[in-house]
């Protein structure tokens, strides 16, 4: 249900 | 060169224990602020970032800034070394290839000393940006820790959802359907054992049980834990570590297609 997101769709590398 | 003493030495093995199962191996960047990690699971749906600060140290020296990259799992083996009394040493010269521990026994009758080798990860830094979430939750950590293992009986996904009643823990599988709702505790008399909520607006997030439960085993680390929650965004899972630090969790949720 749902597909699974990962950190880097939310924060940027620097 | 790098020195950082602890008397609390079960501190950092619990740390490690809190850690170890969800990354193999991640780079400890220590400044004369303190010591930090960050550092995502190999599937980066979640990442982990810990702070210890300088001043939780019972002796911190750090002449220059210094990045230790580390296998966690041997790190973990080298910590299982040191007694739960033990005042544990990490101790490195300016731009080694090995980290030391060393361990002492109270009395000082014992003491150990085990060398590792480094490793040069050039791991990805992610930027964590300050953020106001619409609803935060404090609690017991041994509650969470027990509604995180009973619910992924029911299902590999959980559902938080966290309203002005209290929040309510849903999971759904083949075997049924499982509810767990948590009131806002009223009087709040022992404060380590009440429910808190603080909701500027409704959220409800569905992530993976299974990162949920990686992340309680930081439990032992401190009596409460804190789950922040905004639509749309990682939920943030923070065990204060007294005195000396944190370490956040950070788990991407599952988005409806």
């Amino acid at each position: 249900k749902g597909k699974q997101a990962t950190m880097m769709n939310f924060f940027k590398k620097i | 060169m790098f020195e950082a003493r602890l008397l609390r030495g079960s501190i950092l093995k619990k740390v490690l224990e809190a850690i170890k199962d969800l990354l193999t191996q991640a780079t400890f960047d220590c400044d004369d602020s303190g010591i930090q990690l960050q550092a995502m699971d190999n599937s980066h749906v979640s990442l982990v970032s810990l702070q210890l600060r300088a001043d939780g140290f019972d002796k911190y020296r750090c002449d220059r800034n210094i990045s230790m990259g580390m296998n966690l799992n041997s790190v973990a083996k080298i910590l299982k070394c040191a007694g739960d009394k033990d005042t544990v040493t990490m101790k490195a010269q300016d731009n080694a290839d090995t980290v030391t521990f060393v361990f002492e026994s109270p009395n000082q009758e014992k003491v150990s000393d085990y060398e590792m080798k480094l490793m040069n990860l050039d791991l990805e830094h992610l930027g964590i940006p300050e953020t106001e979430y619409s609803c935060t939750i404090r609690m017991p950590s041994a509650e969470f820790a027990r509604i995180c293992r009973d619910l992924s009986q029911f299902g590999d996904s959980m559902v938080i959802a966290c309203t002005k009643e209290g929040v309510k823990f849903s999971a759904t599988g083949e075997i049924g359907s499982a509810n767990i709702k948590l009131a806002q505790t009223a009087s709040v008399d022992k404060e380590e054992e009440a429910v808190i909520i603080e909701m500027d607006e409704p959220v409800t997030l569905t992530f993976a049980c299974q990162y949920l439960n990686y992340f309680t085993k930081a439990t032992s680390l401190s009596p409460q834990v804190q789950l922040s929650m905004s639509a749309d965004v990682p939920l943030v899972v923070e065990y204060r570590i007294q005195d000396i630090g944190h370490i956040r969790y950070y788990l991407a949720p599952k988005i409806e297609d």
